[in-house]
């Protein structure tokens, strides 16, 4: 639907326009979910981070198990750096909130290579600083 | 800012490029407006130009709104989610999702939809992948993979200067103090930051 001005949208489709649910939504049920853990539907999110480049070389997408997995965690840990949040390796709310976000449909990684932030050199991820006094 | 693997750019012999909508979707000129204002964010900064035409087939750049499945192998999945997509240089192809509620113009983080998108924001994201650029971690830049709805970014940050002027050089007109580092209005209440 195209709204050529904001104004134009109509009054009748305003009241509903908060039930509107984005096509990751789902993923927010996951929230405090961990490593060992086995949750149904978890497989559909291995396959958000295989569509985006975040687990490579998988199986085909029907193959992926609701287990959270070390695969999971990797990935997790790699999108957490790539998108500047805190590297937990779990679904903790901050990550899952940026996760469900609308985003471009290219992947971050390509081929298992990214400019972004997780495939920068180590120190230059690290958010420590070392000084020396002259 | 990022690159594709193997940097791939327009030719030297490409640089004047033509950009042409799907006859199919039937977009009114207003729509169209949106692109060439996304079009010329990126020309102003590079020696790059983008010119309107009709031959869809002929055009460098091929633009279409598309729903689901649309014979790329990159189905679409509705309402957000996946909003646009486009291919590498010299491909061309770019798609949006047509599920989608697109805003055209006016100020779009006063919607009461909570699902309306910004469609010039998006315009300028994909258009910096059609040019060689990959997604980008500062949040601030255009090629941030992530927009939330009711959002409006479509001002180039430094990061995607730098980014597609090492590819193709600057514009010998361009201005660097025209390039905002605050270029986003926001008004997300689905995010609790």
């Amino acid at each position: 639907r195209f709204f050529p001005n904001i104004t134009s949208i109509p009054p009748w489709l305003q009241p509903n326009s908060t039930a509107v649910q984005g096509a990751w939504d789902s993923f927010k049920k996951f929230g405090g979910c961990h490593p060992g853990e086995k949750s149904d539907g978890l497989s559909k999110l291995k396959n958000y981070f295989h569509y985006f480049g975040y687990i490579p070389n998988s199986p085909p997408s029907s193959n992926f198990t609701d287990d959270f997995d070390d695969e999971l965690e990797s990935a997790i840990k790699t999108y957490q750096k790539n998108f500047n949040l805190n590297v937990t390796g779990e679904l903790d709310e901050q990550t899952l909130n940026h996760i469900t976000r609308p985003r471009c449909g290219n992947a971050d990684i390509v081929n298992g290579t990214t400019s972004m932030n997780s495939g920068k050199s180590t120190s230059l991820n690290s958010k420590h600083f070392h000084s020396v006094q002259h | 800012y990022s690159y594709f693997p193997g940097q791939p750019v327009w030719p030297e012999s490409r640089r004047d490029l033509t950009y042409a909508f799907d006859p199919s979707n039937g977009l009114t000129d207003t729509v169209k407006s949106v692109f060439t204002s996304a079009f010329a964010r990126w020309s102003e900064v590079t020696p790059l130009t983008f010119t309107q035409t009709d031959s869809y087939n002929g055009a460098d750049i091929r633009i279409g709104f598309y729903n689901g499945d649309h014979g790329d192998g990159e189905p679409f999945d509705g309402i957000l989610g996946t909003l646009a997509h486009a291919f590498s240089p010299p491909s061309g192809r770019f798609h949006l999702d047509d599920a989608e509620e697109w805003v055209v113009s006016g100020d779009v983080t006063t919607s009461s939809l909570t699902s309306a998108i910004d469609m010039e924001s998006v315009a300028v994201h994909e258009i910096g992948h059609l040019l060689g650029l990959g997604h980008s971690s500062v949040e601030e830049a255009i090629m941030y993979p992530t927009i939330p709805s009711r959002t409006k970014k479509v001002q180039l940050a430094s990061d995607d200067v730098q980014g597609i002027q090492s590819l193709y050089g600057a514009n010998p007109n361009y201005n660097p103090s025209s390039t905002s580092t605050e270029s986003t209005q926001q008004n997300d209440t689905s995010d609790a930051h």
